[in-house]
């Protein structure tokens, strides 16, 4: 079973 | 004021078709050289980010910067009514509330005009930046699209594994499994139908199958798609436009 990554844990909020 | 002509309202057309499932509404800036639009989904998995290019309008003028909160379903709504074929312009004052959308038949004396309200819109933006790519892969927008569906029937998550020579599409499910590999190829007589694929790094990730789907709605913009991946970090799926993109970024899925 694999986890859904968000792209908050990769790029910061401008 | 923002006033700009598309050729052939078809283009804005397949733009609001690939990204309106995905996000419902957006705020599309205007600048001088063009309009850009950054969206996220509701689940913040997968990130839009769209650039139409003073060059891909008719004719393109913006005075002021200007920020345009879109419903993407009420818009496609609208431009579903002209023709393919049709002139279409998009026009807003500054501080406009509303968006003035014109199709003009290019062979009838016909011209149809609507307004759009706009909604205020207030989307924190991601910093995506430039990043660094371990493998590039290039090919046909509509092989893309057939791989994704294939192996969409199989799993909820797509592994996605480049190595030099090829790149390998798999999917492992409760039913079975599933492989398609593809090589580079390079066809001079139809050079849309060419496979490339660039690596400095081998790669071995993973992606959910229903944002997948979200992203082939773009396939009828261009005849390809690249993807560039890096490990563990989010895949880019660009559309190139006759002068700007649509490209997507998607977050990958990690081993528990």
């Amino acid at each position: 079973k694999k986890k859904q990554t968000t792209l908050g844990e990769f790029f910061p909020t401008e | 004021m923002l006033e700009g002509k598309f050729e052939e309202a078809s283009l804005l057309k397949k733009i609001v078709e690939a990204m309106k499932d995905c996000v419902s509404s957006c705020n599309f800036n205007c600048t001088e050289n063009g309009i850009s639009v950054q969206a996220v989904d509701n689940s913040r998995v997968l990130l839009i980010s769209l650039l139409i290019e003073k060059d891909t309008f008719e004719e393109y003028r913006c005075d002021r910067n200007i920020t345009l909160g879109v419903g993407l379903g009420s818009l496609s709504k609208i431009i579903g009514n002209g023709a393919n074929s049709d002139y279409l312009t998009i026009s807003a004052d500054d501080d406009a509330d509303k968006l003035n959308i014109i199709f003009e038949d290019k062979v009838k004396d016909k011209i149809s005009e609507y307004n759009l309200k706009l909604l205020d819109i207030d989307a924190d933006l991601l910093d995506v930046g430039p990043m660094d790519t371990d493998a590039t892969i290039t090919l046909p927008s509509a092989d893309f699209a057939k791989i994704c569906k294939d192996m969409k029937v199989l799993s909820e998550s797509l592994q996605i594994i480049v190595t030099k020579d090829s790149a390998l599409f798999q999917s492992v499910g409760d039913i079975g499994t599933g492989n398609i590999v593809i090589r580079p190829k390079t066809d001079i007589d139809h050079p849309e139908e060419s496979v490339t694929i660039s690596l400095d790094k081998p790669i071995d990730l993973s992606f959910g199958s229903k944002y997948l789907s979200d992203i082939i709605k773009a396939t009828s913009l261009s005849q390809k798609v690249t993807i560039k991946l890096t490990d563990q970090s989010p895949g880019v799926f660009e559309y190139k436009l006759p002068s700007g993109y649509l490209r997507f970024y998607l977050a990958p899925k990690f081993d528990e």
